[in-house]
């Protein structure tokens, strides 16, 4: 009679032994070779978790040397894709979300109290025993915003030639052609030819695009929400600079064309859930310069309207709008000197900035959230695709 | 007291910068 043995698989603590010659390997195939698209379909942030698992293990056999290379060498591996990929959205959005869950982890399973508030019993023994990576966490947070502003570049260079003709110049408004004013010319700061015109849904196209990949990636949603806060910002201020500057956009249809669009990128806004972003704020000098193209302009009770309602124009602005003004029509008188005068008048007490242009490079500060995972390290699968045979689950 | 885990021991970084620094200097010296 055959007696079979059942041996009991060992279980997995969650966390990944390596040879130290096997470090370059490591850092090879799970950071600089790889390609997003290997992981579509695996648990977002893969890589963040597989090196977090082998600098515990590292911990656990009180290896400080190791743990000093691998950190090393992980975050060496990262800036050097970076600088290669330094205009590819989707591999920088990769590396910010697994550089922030990296962060996340060294914090939730640093054994800090104030860290550990959500973690399971589970959770808690996956720690570090004998290391405190404080200062570790410090390079993670500086990497991260680096590569926040690396994504953040991308993106407005991908908006930026759009933004004029598709926020000022494109008329998706039926009938508003025919009440242009006179002398209008169509014309573009980005514009080479008719055929590099933009139109809002151009937009609204590249957002969503680099809302689906900064989603399927697992960017933190709060670290999503400051993106496009930043982008709002971007549109704002190129389209508010560029109308400053432009007579032939500051009229009533312009307005009304202004208003429906900056209407279609709040309503995009909530359609994503990004309402809460601050983004919309950031568009109030945008919504209020629309406005101010619409509001009447000739008596005192107008002016007192405009003052009262263009909280976030400063003078400068509000009065290079009313003089660049350009009536629709023989009809519609210009703004008279008398007018701006009485403005001018009631805004003497704004203690207002002196430039009149937007800083359209401002940049807001990030803030990256603690975010634990409800993730059970132990769980972790690592598919054959990322070639990492040589790790031992322990 | 014995339950007590023994306090981790803090490893020393250098800056992103430091590290950047260390990188050059290691590319320039391999040829």
């Amino acid at each position: 009679r055959q007696v079979t043995v059942q041996r009991k698989e060992k279980d997995f603590q969650g966390m990944l032994e390596y040879h130290k010659e096997d470090e370059a390997l490591l850092i090879r195939n799970l950071v600089t070779d790889l390609k997003p698209p290997t992981l579509s379909g695996t648990v977002p942030c893969l890589p963040a978790y597989i090196l977090y698992m082998c600098i515990r293990h590292a911990d656990y056999i009180n290896d400080d040397l190791k743990v000093h290379s691998l950190l090393t060498a992980t975050i060496n591996g990262i800036k050097k894709v970076l600088k290669k990929h330094n205009d590819d959205f989707e591999m920088t959005a990769f590396w910010l979300s697994n550089t922030c869950r990296l962060l996340h982890c060294l914090k939730q399973y640093s054994g800090d109290e104030g860290f550990m508030t959500q973690n399971t019993s589970k959770q808690n023994e996956h720690c570090l025993k004998n290391f405190d990576l404080t200062e570790y966490r410090q390079v993670m947070s500086d990497l991260s915003i680096q590569i926040y502003q690396q994504l953040i570049k991308i993106a407005e260079g991908a908006l930026q030639p759009m933004i004029v003709s598709a926020m000022l110049e494109n008329e998706s408004i039926q009938g508003l052609s025919g009440v242009k004013p006179a002398g209008y010319r169509k014309r573009s700061s980005s514009m080479v030819d008719g055929d590099n015109s933009y139109c809002l849904e151009a937009i609204i196209r590249q957002m969503n695009s680099f809302h689906a990949v900064m989603c399927d990636q697992g960017l933190d949603p709060e670290i999503i929400q400051q993106v496009f806060k930043q982008l709002f910002y971007m549109i704002n201020a190129v389209t508010l600079n560029n109308l400053l500057l432009r007579k032939d956009v500051c009229s009533w249809s312009t307005g009304m064309q202004l208003r429906y669009n900056i209407s279609q990128l709040e309503e995009w806004l909530r359609g994503r859930n990004l309402h809460q972003s601050g983004a919309v704020q950031t568009m109030e000098p945008l919504i209020q310069a629309a406005q101010l193209l619409q509001l009447k302009k000739k008596t005192p009770e107008d002016a007192e309207a405009i003052c009262s309602l263009c909280t976030s124009l400063s003078t400068q602005q509000i009065v290079k709008i009313l003089n660049l003004y350009t009536p629709l029509n023989e009809f519609e008188e210009r703004v008279t000197v008398a007018f701006i005068r009485t403005i001018q008048a009631q805004l003497q007490e704004r203690n207002d900035p002196q430039q009149l242009l937007l800083d359209s490079k401002h940049t807001f500060p990030v803030l990256f959230p603690f975010n634990p995972s409800s993730l059970i390290m132990d769980s972790i699968h690592i598919p054959a695709c990322l070639h990492l045979e040589f790790l031992n689950e322990v | 007291n014995s339950q007590r885990p023994r306090p981790r021991v803090l490893l020393k970084a250098p800056t992103l910068a430091e590290m950047e620094e260390m990188t050059t200097s290691e590319e320039e010296e391999s040829p």
